[in-house]
């Protein structure tokens, strides 16, 4: 999180606001329940209350107006900017605008009204942007459902505040995972043209030959349809498919774009009702077969004929020596199997059958 | 005056005017006359300030993933934290 210079913030705890003009886009009602509920995602965590006022002059004077609305920092039409907000301070300071050649919405359909308010809120209380691809306080908006504040978040307003003495209980989100964190466990490995793809929590890994520094993103913000949370991913590369676990449901992507008909049952491959989660999934290229990870235990699954070989689960440790634990994540590369369990990952030779390698899960991530 | 020897490709341009104007915004770039290349000192360390916070690769080039996340929704207050 970063604060504004000096620390700005409000001297008083009862801060004041006024809604000076509304959107056509929303009915009064939902602008009002929008800021109002923007407000206490703070309120809830400080000792700040927050009082409307009707008239006269408020700490937060909040608006929507389009290009340049007075005060020479103008708004830029749909899309890039848009809102904006000004840290604690007298005149201009704490005011709040809404860029009115937005759409704003109650849902995901267009800019939601909540999201952006929560997050220009937080300006107006003293928080400035924060490099958390995961926190509220990102200067790029993202769609996102549930409790919006992460640890982050929280940390930083916080340290300007202190906490709410009666604090409700609240969930924040995680904080995005630290890749060079020695503890670091993957969700879900998988090629995508070229590119690898590495899930942990509600975010990804982008790792590219020409990019040595991986680059993260919330899951939500590529695929917004897609949980928070991925079990296992391979790829097909002779379909061009990604496949991703959640749970019981499987999604195929095309790039990055998702596929109709999607998502459907992991049952439908072959599985039977009793599997309710993958660990690990990858494909041997060289044999056209998907391995599956649950538990101890693997399947076979054929491609070509789109069904599960016969003679499965078979048991990881008997077929896979040296494997003799549960697998977060999969990949294979040029003849060699790549296990991810917990902070370790074991080269496999899959030709030679045997562990020719262990390595630090996060190598992958150059740490 | 403008030290440009050759015309940029117009997508190029459009790119180029893009980051600047971003850049001016969010990130102090300074106004006024500069060198049109990216070269320009100041507009590779803005782009490279940049770069940093959204954890990008430092490259002070206005590469594509720099320039799709350039092109992405967002708040209109600066990236400049304390």
């Amino acid at each position: 999180y970063n604060h504004f210079p000096r620390h700005l913030k409000w001297q008083n705890n009862n801060v004041t606001f006024r809604i000076l003009n509304y959107t056509p886009d929303l009915k009064k009602a939902d602008v009002d329940r929008a800021i109002r509920n923007a407000l206490n995602v703070w309120a809830d965590v400080t000792p700040l209350t927050f009082k409307k006022l009707h008239h006269g002059n408020a700490d937060i004077m909040i608006s929507f107006g389009s290009k340049e609305h007075g005060d020479y920092n103008p708004f830029d039409g749909p899309n890039g900017l848009l809102a904006h907000a000004y840290p604690p301070g007298q005149g201009i300071g704490g005011d709040t605008h809404f860029d009115e050649d937005e759409q704003w919405t109650k849902d995901s359909s267009a800019y939601n009204l909540f999201i952006v308010a929560a997050h220009e809120l937080g300006h107006a209380l003293g928080m400035s942007h924060s490099s958390d691809p995961g926190a509220l306080m990102y200067p790029v908006y993202s769609y996102a459902t549930g409790y919006p504040l992460t640890e982050d978040d929280i940390e930083g307003i916080q340290a300007l505040y202190g906490p709410n003495p009666n604090a409700r209980k609240v969930k924040p989100k995680p904080d995005a995972p630290n890749k060079c964190d020695p503890k670091l466990t993957f969700d879900a490995v998988t090629e995508l043209r070229g590119e690898t793809i590495i899930f942990k929590d509600r975010f990804y890994w982008r790792l590219h030959p020409q990019m040595p520094e991986p680059e993260q993103t919330l899951i939500k913000s590529t695929w917004p349809s897609i949980p928070n949370k991925v079990d296992a991913a391979y790829e097909n590369p002779e379909k061009d498919l990604v496949i991703i676990f959640s749970g019981i449901r499987m999604w195929a992507l095309n790039g990055y774009n998702l596929v109709d008909g999607y998502p459907k049952y992991i049952h439908k491959l072959g599985l039977p009702k009793s599997i309710r989660k993958i660990d690990a999934a990858v494909h041997i290229k060289d044999t056209g077969k998907t391995l599956l990870f649950t538990d101890e235990d693997y399947w076979s699954y054929d491609e070509a004929a789109g069904s599960m070989d016969s003679g499965y689960p078979r048991s990881i440790e008997d077929d896979f020596p040296g494997m003799d634990d549960e697998i977060d994540a999969a990949a294979y590369h040029y003849g060699y199997l790549y296990f991810f369990h917990e902070h370790i990952q074991y080269e496999y030779s899959y030709t030679s059958r045997k562990v020719i390698r262990i390595l630090r899960t996060n190598s992958i991530l150059n740490c | 005056a403008h030290s440009s020897t050759l015309p940029l490709p117009s997508e190029n341009r459009d790119n180029y005017l893009l980051a600047e104007k971003y850049l001016r915004r969010l990130y102090g770039l300074p106004a006024g006359l500069q060198g049109r290349h990216s070269s320009s000192s100041a507009f590779q360390t803005k782009i490279k300030e940049m770069q940093r916070f959204f954890n990008l690769k430092v490259t002070g080039n206005l590469d594509d993933n720099t320039l799709e996340l350039m092109k992405q929704a967002r708040c209109g207050v600066p990236d400049i934290g304390e």
